[in-house]
């Protein structure tokens, strides 16, 4: 799952 | 980015900004738990080394360098500069404590087992308890500034708000991390249970703030 592992917050 | 993020980021820095100013305008770090601030120096610079791997936004690495520079910068204050005003003998919180669970509970429940995967994980886990050693400092000292009341208030609420913004991204974009929503409910929890430990805690008022 790519996008789950692409964290995009902080 | 929706507008609750938004405004959780911008209490985040709230928080972060209060405690330096504090610092900063009476030249001293008392009440301030120099070991809450190294658990938070570890929490951004584990979390953010995607800074050199994943471009997300401007916005994003502008913020993720910001609280990686204001995390040293209060270290630096508390262990170096103003060292002389660090009250480490009411900052006895054992740190290991936190740190020992945190990295085995990273090591076993992560999304995925590569270094970057588990430091995220670490990171994520470990800010949810890394205020403990501040809440613990402020039971040991009996008193609170009103500036740590700020602060405490704005970095719970931070947390808060981020929950809310991911059943939001939930309901609108079918986005979720189990992980982060978890540490996040459980930071939110240690935030609510650090108020009613601190109940009773008096309110002071340092000779340093009243002045100009």
């Amino acid at each position: 799952d790519q996008d789950q592992l692409t964290h995009d917050e902080l | 980015m929706n507008i609750f993020r938004f405004a959780a980021d911008l209490l985040h820095v709230f928080a972060i900004a209060t405690l330096l100013l504090k610092i900063w305008n009476t030249r001293s770090c008392a009440g301030i738990s120099g070991k809450s601030q190294i658990l938070f120096g570890l929490v951004y610079v584990t979390r953010y080394l995607d800074l050199f791997t994943t471009y997300v936004s401007l916005y994003n690495s502008v913020m993720k360098v910001f609280f990686v520079v204001t995390s040293a910068v209060a270290i630096f204050l508390i262990y170096v500069q103003y060292k002389k005003t660090y009250e480490h003998d009411l900052d006895l919180f054992r740190i290991e404590l936190l740190l020992l669970p945190c990295a085995m509970l990273s090591l076993v429940i992560n999304h995925e087992d590569i270094v970057l995967e588990v430091l995220w994980t670490f990171s994520t886990y470990l800010e949810s308890v890394a205020i403990i050693p501040q809440l613990f400092m402020v039971k040991k000292s009996g008193g609170i500034e009103k500036f740590m009341i700020r602060y405490l208030i704005a970095f719970g609420s931070y947390r808060a708000i981020y929950l809310i913004n991911w059943a939001y991204r939930y309901i609108m974009e079918s986005h979720y991390d189990l992980i982060a929503i978890f540490a996040g409910i459980l930071q939110t929890i240690i935030y609510i249970l650090g108020f009613f430990l601190l109940r009773g805690v008096k309110v002071v008022v340092s000779d340093k703030e009243e002045e100009p």
